[in-house]
């Protein structure tokens, strides 16, 4: 497979986040992800979706994020989890 | 299988179809039996039991579309197909939505469209309270796993019956009733949360949003986009910026022209939830985001003059859409497709507003929104006549521009609300 481009990813940043996957934007701290926490959250949709873990986001996940599904999130909470973690 | 966290607090739930789709190969009385069969899977295997009311009900079913007012938009055909509501004290706890634009279909293979049955026990499971599960076997897995045969014959797979049956107990069975199928042992889901560590790395290039003066500002799917050059923002529908950087328009909208830099005005049409953007006297229609083959198209398709337009938006007080150029405004009709008799109009008709506006928006509160250089003015429900205290500032109301005056430079960004710090909210 070939390497995702930029819209790829953008894309892909932006369905991990709706899925839980990423943590909500903060309009106060505009936060972006880092290289290992990308890789993390799609880790973590791979395994969710019982796709091999590879934390690319190669032709099979791409695939799979384009197929029709339910609105809600996989992960529910994760912000206010990572709200939590942060406190601590 | 996965737990949402709440739980009804009483065994017997209402239940009432509250919509049905606009145009269905399925007659009201079949999708009212497939929702009656779905939620009978879920009482089948616990000690929950449905009744059918005439209003009030705990379970409201409904076909919607595009933004509804509950913040999770659909998408028209494909893409996400339905949600549910855990249960709750809220009102619209256990409420069940699905995509009007979906060709529901029952037991036809996947190419005729999408099984009903199949995601109305997917989501009553949701109304329920699980949540999605990874188990393979699971009804409750995220994606659709296409159609799940005959209603009447459907058991719930193992994963989900021990789910359900831990919530409100096991089903008191009979001798010879049978047991669930594919008695498949998995293991309970535990998420990973991917660890946070955020970064702030501001390209030099992007433009200001603070300075407004915007392209195209429209509500897509409950979100207002604003567009300006190569880029754009987004507000969701929370009044939360997705993020205070702008994303590039060719790294998220899929089939514009490379060279093309920047937009005239954008808006979801109200037929099928697509989306139209305009350049000049171009125009692009976007299924999600990428753009339909044969495009771009003359502006004459719409009736509209080559000149371009200034803004396009549907007004939620009659559904119909309007075109804005200069000091004209055309109103258009989606469903028959042609501009309605009467237009072009002055756009003085709108009073309180100056020609020439950047973009208008229809927004989620029911107001509609004209925009132009760094002002903005509020239109109330369906008045004509602009609200009194405006126009006001679009960086600070919309833009998250903590500023003391408009004039304010950019090289004075912690005034701006852009200071290089990382802040977080609470602190």
């Amino acid at each position: 497979w070939s390497r995702p481009d930029a819209m790829e990813i953008s894309k892909g940043v932006d369905w991990l986040t709706r899925y839980g996957y990423l943590p909500a934007p903060d309009p106060l701290t505009a936060q972006q992800q880092t290289l290992e926490g990308l890789i993390a959250a799609i880790k973590s949709m791979q395994r969710f979706a019982g796709l091999k873990e590879t934390g690319t986001l190669d032709e099979d996940t791409i695939k799979m994020m384009q197929r029709p599904r339910c609105s809600l999130p996989d992960i529910i909470g994760t912000s206010e989890i990572m709200r939590r973690r942060r406190k601590r | 299988y996965s737990l949402s966290g709440t739980v009804w607090s009483k065994n017997l739930l209402t239940w009432r179809v509250n919509s049905f789709p606009h145009a269905s190969p399925l007659t009201h009385q079949e999708i009212h039996d497939l929702m009656l069969k779905a939620l009978n899977v879920w009482s089948k295997s616990s000690e929950i039991s449905f009744q059918e009311a005439s209003a009030d009900a705990d379970i409201l079913i409904d076909f919607s579309r595009s933004h509804h007012e509950d913040g999770y938009p659909f998408d028209g055909i494909g893409g996400t197909l339905a949600h549910a509501f855990f249960p709750g004290e809220h009102p619209i706890s256990g409420d069940t939505h699905f995509d009007d634009d979906e060709i529901w279909t029952k037991s036809l293979p996947e190419s005729y469209g999408t099984d009903l049955f199949a995601v109305a026990v997917h989501e009553f499971g949701h109304a329920l309270g699980l949540a999605h599960s990874s188990a393979e076997e699971s009804i409750m897995r995220p994606y659709y796993q296409g159609p799940v045969g005959n209603p009447d014959q459907y058991k719930l797979p193992q994963d989900d019956v021990s789910a359900i049956e831990q919530l409100y107990g096991r089903r008191k069975r009979n001798p010879d009733q049978e047991k669930p199928a594919l008695p498949v042992p998995t293991q309970p889901n535990i998420p990973y949360y991917p660890p946070q560590r955020p970064t702030y790395n501001r390209p030099r290039d992007q433009p200001d949003r603070c300075k407004a003066h915007f392209d195209a500002i429209a509500n897509i799917r409950g979100e207002v986009f604003f567009f300006k050059k190569r880029y754009f923002w987004r507000l969701q529908p929370s009044r939360n910026l997705v993020s205070l950087n702008p994303a590039q328009i060719h790294q998220f909208w899929e089939g514009l022209p490379k060279d093309l830099d920047r937009v005239d005005a954008v808006y979801e049409r109200t037929n099928d939830s697509k989306i139209v953007f305009f350049r000049g006297n171009n125009y692009w229609v976007f299924k999600d985001t990428k753009a339909e083959p044969g495009y771009p198209r003359s502006l004459s398709d719409f009736g509209l003059p080559p000149a371009g337009i200034d803004a396009a938006f549907v007004w939620r007080h009659n559904g119909k859409t309007y075109f804005f150029q200069g000091s004209r405004f055309w109103r258009f009709d989606e469903h028959t497709s042609r501009m309605d008799l009467g237009y072009p109009k002055e756009v003085n008709m709108w009073q309180g507003v100056p020609q020439d506006v950047d973009d208008i928006v229809s927004w989620n509160d029911g107001n509609t929104y004209f925009f132009k250089g760094t002002k903005y003015w509020k239109f109330t429900g369906g008045k004509v006549e602009a609200d009194i205290g405006f126009p006001r500032s679009v960086a600070r109301d919309w833009m998250y521009c903590d500023m003391t005056t408009e004039d304010l430079p950019t090289q004075w960004p912690k005034f701006r609300g852009e200071s290089d710090c990382i802040c977080a909210r609470e602190s």
